[in-house]
């Protein structure tokens, strides 16, 4: 055996090649290529003393254990058997090349010449995927347990959702826990659903969507988990929580209602035993925004500012007050009001009241007094007050453009302030009047 | 007052009475504030007059008894012109004084304020004035509020007549005289500080023209009066927008 150094393309040929072969020689060479890539090779020439059934001269190839075909022959002579262009290809990285030549090359009594071979061969990928199924002689093992994966020279493997590829880098370890799901819909199964699930699952599985959203849960068929007559859910059982909160334990044949978790949380645990042959369960989860309710005023004074169709987590919407009415929150009085959509579809804050504007007991005028023009004794918005002085001992001090009724009239406004229209919230003052003595001195007697 | 009548009630509504602690009169201006004679607070020849007297100050009836029944109004501040000389005897210049009361008084008809002069013509020689007081009825104090009606005298008369006695009293510009020497009706002690009004018939109301200032005796002659015209900027003045 004359073993080649292992390359990656390399030609073979028979001894003295191109001068004719020596006789009484067997050689078997053997070409290597590196692991993971499988051997091609090609006859460029090929000048064998031809022979029925190769019996004299003859090259035999052999690659897997097997025997790829024996040759001989001459281009153009119909004796023997020619390898002509076929390709030779070994499903392992070696292929064995035999030279045998027997004592003499005569024909007819008259010594003949023959060149030999030249063969080239080279690498080419061995896809270990591809005989996963079918495994070649020297690899009778499976090279993967769940996936394979080819590449140029080699393969690696890798396992199904819910496995952990195992340090041996072939065989798949069911590992369910920590199981995080953030897109806002998806399936989630127990594993090889709906082929039995494994024994012995502590798995864990977990929805997480965006605040503001609230989560569906809609299990399908069919749903199968080892379930007992008269316990409840001994062997195997899938707990569902949503916010911390058990929304129930499902085991049996029958599926879950559909479940509207209210929560942008769920948390999924499936426990199995050591045995059973149920066919697990599968869910299609979906999300749904959360909307609050419509803001709707409580009386017909109070305005939402630019209302909107629909409400959702964090919109939020203003309130004002018609003119001349107070914002109030209880019995608080308010400058401002706007209500957040808090993630759990309700507003953060209560629908205020408008309230009618009180400018209060009017200010009592010095030497004179107010009457109502609007209802007695009624201060809200749009009330109207006269002030007027006690005459004749005291007269309102007016500008010389105006009038006591316009110096004295008073509406209270939208602001909650009565004011004047020139003299705005300044009451009128009531000077004395001088010089007019009521009962004036006078004598009769003349 | 010599001569007079008594009020009645309403006759008179400006007439203060006063004890600064002599007894005196005095008018109400506006709703805070007291028209009098300096010299019923600071008298003449008693210097020293301090402030720890007690002063009253009474409005709102004529009768005496009843008078003393309603509430006195504290003063808060008292003004003196400050040409009032109260070491000076015989010159009664600037015989002018306010007091302001601490609290607003309420008006009603039986206490109203009177108006001050704005014109020279209130000063034309025999227009009548009333002058009233609590002051002297001859030889005792009245028990109620009495008047007079006097017309304003001639100047010259009035200065012949000082002349006349020998008299070193002044008689400014800042007086007036009123009364005459064969008229019985004089104002007396007790009521300086009362004014001397009439009615200014053009605006229908009835203006103080002068304060019962100092004479000579009661009930003969003339009596002198400061002129209130010549002091109603000072009285503004003190008074501000009131």
């Amino acid at each position: 055996s004359v073993p080649i150094p292992q390359k990656l393309f390399g030609a073979v040929t028979s001894p003295l090649y191109p001068k004719p072969y020596p006789n009484n020689y067997e050689t078997t060479t053997i070409i290597t290529v590196p692991p993971g890539y499988r051997v091609k090779l090609v006859f460029q020439h090929f000048d064998v003393e031809p022979s029925e059934g190769c019996l004299y001269d003859y090259v035999k190839i052999s690659a897997d254990k097997k025997n790829l075909g024996r040759f001989c022959g001459q281009q153009g002579s119909s004796l023997g058997n020619l390898p002509g262009k076929k390709e030779f290809v070994s499903k392992g990285s070696k292929m064995l090349l035999t030279f045998h030549t027997d004592f003499s090359n005569e024909e007819n009594g008259t010594i003949m010449f023959y060149k030999g071979f030249q063969a080239y061969y080279h690498a080419v990928d061995l896809d270990e995927c591809a005989s996963q199924s079918n495994s070649v002689e020297d690899d009778p093992q499976p090279r993967c347990q769940h996936l394979c994966h080819n590449y140029v020279g080699g393969y690696f493997c890798s396992c199904r959702a819910g496995y952990e590829l195992s340090e041996d880098g072939h065989s798949c370890q069911a590992e369910c826990s920590g199981q995080l799901y953030t897109e806002p819909s998806g399936y989630i199964a127990s594993l090889e659903y709906p082929r039995p699930y494994p024994p012995d699952l502590r798995c864990n599985y977990s929805i997480r969507v965006e605040r503001g959203f609230t989560l569906h849960l809609k299990f399908l068929e069919p749903f199968e988990i080892d379930d007992h007559q008269q316990v409840h859910c001994p062997y195997d059982q899938l707990q569902i929580y949503a916010n911390r909160k058990n929304l129930g334990e499902f085991c049996g044949t029958q599926r879950p209602p559909a479940l509207d978790a209210s929560s942008n949380a769920v948390d999924l645990l499936f426990f199995t035993d050591e045995s059973g042959d149920s066919r697990g369960w599968k869910l299609h989860y979906t999300t749904e925004i959360i909307k609050c309710p419509q803001p709707k005023p409580l009386d017909e004074f109070t305005v939402i500012q630019n209302p909107q169709p629909q409400y959702q987590f964090r919109d939020y919407f203003i309130v004002t007050c018609k003119q001349g009415y107070q914002l109030m929150e209880g019995d608080k009085a308010l400058v401002s009001f706007s209500a957040v959509c808090q993630d759990d579809g309700t507003w953060d804050r209560t629908m205020p009241t408008c309230k009618i504007r009180d400018c209060g007991q009017p200010r009592s005028l010095s030497n004179g007094d107010f009457r109502y023009i609007t209802t007695n004794g009624v201060n809200s918005y749009k009330s109207q007050i006269q002030y007027y002085c006690r005459e004749p001992y005291y007269k309102m001090k007016i500008r010389a453009s105006s009038s006591e009724s316009d110096r004295g009239l008073f509406t209270c406004t939208a602001q909650g302030i009565w004011k004047n229209k020139q003299d705005g919230e300044k009451i009128p003052r009531c000077l004395p009047v001088c010089g007019k003595p009521v009962h004036p001195v006078e004598a009769k007697q003349r | 007052i010599i001569g007079g009548h008594r009020a009645k009630m309403g006759n008179f509504p400006w007439q203060v009475y006063t004890e600064l602690p002599g007894p005196g009169g005095g008018a109400l201006l506006g709703d805070r504030w007291i028209l009098t004679a300096a010299h019923t607070v600071y008298p003449k020849e008693q210097t020293g007059q301090g402030s720890n007297h007690t002063r009253n100050v009474l409005m709102g009836h004529t009768v005496m008894k009843q008078l003393r029944e309603l509430t006195n109004h504290p003063i808060r501040t008292i003004r003196i012109h400050p040409d009032y000389h109260q070491d000076q005897p015989h010159n009664f210049d600037g015989d002018i004084a306010l007091l302001e009361l601490k609290n607003s008084v309420t008006l009603g008809p039986n206490v109203l304020p009177i108006c001050l002069p704005d014109n020279e013509t209130f000063y034309e020689e025999r227009l009548m004035g009333y002058v009233s007081g609590f002051g002297l009825t001859e030889d005792r104090l009245p028990d109620s509020l009495r008047y007079i009606r006097v017309p304003v005298a001639e100047r010259e008369a009035c200065e012949k007549w000082l002349q006349s006695k020998n008299r070193d009293d002044v008689f400014s510009r800042n007086m007036f005289c009123a009364g005459g020497l064969h008229l019985k009706q004089d104002a007396c002690q007790g009521d300086s500080g009362g004014v001397f009004v009439m009615k200014d018939h053009n605006k229908d109301r009835w203006v103080a023209t002068g304060i019962v200032s100092w004479g000579i005796g009661c009930g003969y002659g003339y009596g002198f009066y400061t002129k209130l015209l010549n002091y109603v900027d000072w009285i503004k003045k003190e008074m501000g927008e009131e």
